[in-house]
């Protein structure tokens, strides 16, 4: 028997490197 | 100084994952196009979309690491990353890439590029840091 599992979601920026750039003011 | 280690592959590259896109629709990772993180971050009220265009890729620390620089954005600000060699980036009308796509296809089962220098990656930057 193979139960029913919730499948997971994940957000789009997730898949996405966050890279702040260095600020210089 | 010390270098943190590089970023294990998270599960959601894995073939088959469900992404939310910021409308709500639920696609497949390896179906995400480039209009998707575009028009994700137009909806965004914190995140924008940047280019980020790889500048150099060197061995990293461990073997299957790599350090990759990035000029980020319209001011051109160098950021380095170091992650596994199969980690993928979503590169702007291509897709996903990494730097070595063999790998990535065979943990991941995710169809993958060879990143190279000069391809400009989709990244994110708050909105209103300048």
């Amino acid at each position: 028997n193979v139960e029913p599992r919730s499948v997971p979601v994940f957000p789009w920026h997730s898949l996405v490197p966050f890279l702040a750039p260095t600020q210089s003011d | 100084s010390s270098s943190s280690s590089p970023v294990a592959l998270p599960p959601f590259f894995m073939r088959g994952s469900i992404i939310q896109l910021a409308d709500g629709e639920l696609k497949r990772v390896e179906d995400l196009k480039t209009e998707d993180f575009i028009q994700s971050a137009e909806i965004s009220s914190e995140l924008k979309i940047d280019s980020s265009t790889v500048e150099r890729i060197d061995s990293g620390q461990s073997p299957n690491a790599v350090v990759i620089q990035f000029s980020v954005g319209e001011l051109k600000a160098q950021v380095c990353v170091e992650v596994l060699v199969e980690y993928p980036f979503f590169v702007f009308g291509q897709g996903w890439s990494s730097c070595c796509p063999d790998r990535t296809t065979q943990l991941f089962e995710l169809s993958c590029a060879k990143l190279c220098v000069g391809d400009v990656c989709v990244s994110l930057t708050l909105r209103g840091l300048r």
